[in-house]
């Protein structure tokens, strides 16, 4: 695209090399009431391919015996279309058999945005050759993952695994009590903090309304959680007692335009504490599911 | 939320580098148009009831 020398071609999509399955989890009470998702794990179980087809594929094919494995979230809309978000892709080598993992908390996170709690998740997996293009490998072909079955779980069914926390043991308390005094002790929470306008020098005949506003201040520890994730992030750190929304602050300011004093209203974003929260730094963020 | 913070997030607002020099007739008190106070009162309403769509 947008080459000089070559026009632009569009192609369709005609042969796919993928073999691609549609995972159905429903997620009806799955998710405890006043809790955080922390991480979803995705388990498949890698079918053991048979010695006699691992032979004839090195015989056949023998560029390298590696298959990419993706996870998709797929989100099917109100008008029937759908739509897919990659969530996790890794190569797999078709010569070991087990388990496999596969983060899909973003997924989860995706159908928390949808708010409609009976819906069920659907995971899209496609297991393709790992370096598309790659001459005449056949290796994903061999990689099989034992299914979802009709008739309840069996042996080696696709799991999902969801890590909660129980926000009222490992989240924030809303507003402190202005009677307890705040120490080592206090779960986080949002404080109130008075900034005085007035009592500043530079906002003197410059900054009319407020004279003064309430910006908190979050404060306040947070418990850890005990438990080791499956997928551990390099950079996590420990939960702490953060602004996890803030709001704006209008003001009332006197400006000079054409040597003529005129009053002007401005709103300051993120000014203001509205809620506080714990949360630990280096912890993926998810996207925001736009329309 | 400092003193510095908002400054420079007025100044920031404004488009200005500095803080305004004011001179003498600028310290009377001015009457502030219904309009303005309107969109103060407004604004004001917004950001108390606004929730940010944060986590």
């Amino acid at each position: 695209r947008f080459s000089q020398n070559f026009r632009e071609v569009a192609g369709r999509f005609l042969v796919s090399e993928a073999s691609t399955r549609l995972l159905v989890f429903s997620m009806e009470q799955r998710l405890p009431p006043n809790s955080e998702l922390v991480q979803a794990v995705l388990r498949l179980f890698q079918e053991p391919v048979p010695e006699a087809a691992l032979r004839r594929h090195e015989l056949l094919s023998p560029h390298g015996d590696r298959a990419r494995v993706t996870v998709q979230w797929l989100q099917v809309r109100d008008d029937g279309s759908n739509r897919t978000f990659l969530i996790d892709s890794r190569p797999v080598s078709i010569r070991e058999s087990g388990w496999k993992a596969f983060d899909v908390t973003e997924a989860v996170n995706f159908w928390q945005q949808l708010s409609r709690p009976r819906e069920p998740l659907l995971l899209q997996v496609s297991v393709q050759r790992e370096h598309p293009g790659q001459p005449a490998s056949s290796a994903h072909r061999l990689v099989r993952f034992a299914s979802q079955g009709p008739s309840g779980p069996r042996q080696g069914e696709p799991q999902l695994e969801l890590h909660t926390l129980d926000l009222g043991e490992f989240g924030a308390q809303g507003n402190c009590d202005p009677e307890v005094p705040v120490s080592e002790g206090t779960r986080c929470c949002r404080q109130e903090m008075y900034i005085d306008l007035q009592g500043m020098k530079w906002a003197e005949n410059w900054v009319l309304e407020p004279p003064g506003f309430l910006a908190y201040e979050c404060v306040g520890t947070c418990q850890q959680p005990p438990e080791a994730l499956t997928f551990k992030w390099p950079l996590l750190g420990p939960r702490q007692c953060i602004a996890s929304e803030m709001t704006s602050l209008p003001m009332i300011v006197s400006v000079k335009e054409g040597g003529r004093r005129r009053l002007r209203v401005v709103s300051l974003p993120n000014m203001r504490v509205q809620k506080c929260s714990c949360a630990s730094d280096g912890a993926p963020v998810s996207r925001k599911l736009e329309p | 939320v400092t003193e510095e913070h908002i400054l420079s997030s007025l100044l920031q607002q404004l488009h200005l580098s500095e803080v305004p020099v004011l001179d003498e007739s600028d310290a009377e008190e001015p009457v502030t148009p219904a309009h303005v106070r309107a969109q103060y009162v407004a604004l004001l309403r917004r950001s108390h009831g606004a929730r940010s769509r944060g986590k």
